[in-house]
């Protein structure tokens, strides 16, 4: 999981393109 | 049916996921057609040129890492509306994005490349392959824009390069998936989406098998992509570890 801290926070973030 | 589609799989069924995913391309393909259009497809001047390729190598590897990062985290984005994908494991949401986003991008590449002059919308103007002199990849570069080029040329709708993208994402041959019939289902049903909704746009039927050719170029592209970053990081370890971003890092294992 710490070797894809990023991705990991990307997939659970509920971002909007707005936000990118 | 027409004998197209699973008799699982009704055309209501396809209509409808046709319509999610060219949502989900819509809201997070980074750059809209309208403002494409108000780009006013600007080339850059010579003087501009000399300046990127007059950078060191490793302050314009930065630069494109930084662009391939930010058009990856639309990527990203696109990945976790497509039906289905976030009901993956955790363990395959990460193998699809780490062996498929950079060639969404490269894909969507086609809508910011103007043919005509074989320039690519980058930072700011439009580029041709002489400005990324200095990355010491012109074969990769020369592939890249060839690809875009290629994929131009088969004019996709913007519901066609979505549902491509989508395809391309959910590849349910990628090494380590856990998961691989979930993710089978789900490329089988985007594909038949896409057979249905070329059908529907009554394109030719070379398009598909033109589409499947697609997919070994995106592998090669990638792979040639690994090994030039490999090259890069051999030689600059610490330009790698504290200068590229971390995302980047992360998906190509640098």
């Amino acid at each position: 999981k710490e070797k894809h801290k990023i991705l990991h926070q990307l997939l659970q973030n509920s971002t909007s393109p707005v936000d990118l | 049916s027409d004998g197209e589609t699973s008799p699982t799989t009704s055309m209501a069924e396809l209509d409808h996921l046709v319509q999610v995913i060219s949502k989900s391309h819509l809201e997070t393909c980074q750059y809209l057609r309208e403002e494409l259009q108000q780009m006013s497809w600007q080339n850059f001047l010579q003087d501009e040129v000399e300046s990127y390729q007059s950078k060191p190598r490793e302050v314009m590897w930065q630069l494109c890492a930084v662009k391939i990062t930010e058009a990856i985290q639309y990527v990203v984005e696109f990945a976790k509306r497509i039906d289905g994908f976030m009901d993956l494991c955790q363990n395959d949401q990460i193998v699809l994005l780490k062996a498929g986003s950079l060639e969404v991008v490269f894909v969507r590449m086609c809508r910011v490349f103007d043919s005509q002059n074989n320039t690519v919308y980058f930072d700011g103007k439009f580029a041709g392959p002489e400005v990324f002199k200095a990355l010491g990849c012109d074969d990769l570069i020369t592939s890249v824009f060839d690809f875009a080029k290629s994929m131009c040329s088969l004019h996709l709708s913007e519901d066609e390069l979505a549902l491509f993208s989508a395809f391309i994402l959910l590849s349910a041959d990628r090494t380590w998936l856990q998961e691989k019939l979930q993710v089978e289902k789900l490329q089988q049903k985007t594909q038949l989406a896409l057979q249905h909704l070329l059908q529907k746009n009554q394109r030719e039927d070379g398009v598909l098998n033109k589409l499947r050719f697609k997919v070994s170029a995106l592998r090669s592209l990638c792979s040639r992509h690994t090994e030039k970053l490999s090259a890069f990081r051999a030689v600059y370890p610490d330009i790698v570890r504290t200068h590229f971003p971390p995302l980047y890092k992360e998906l190509f294992g640098a």
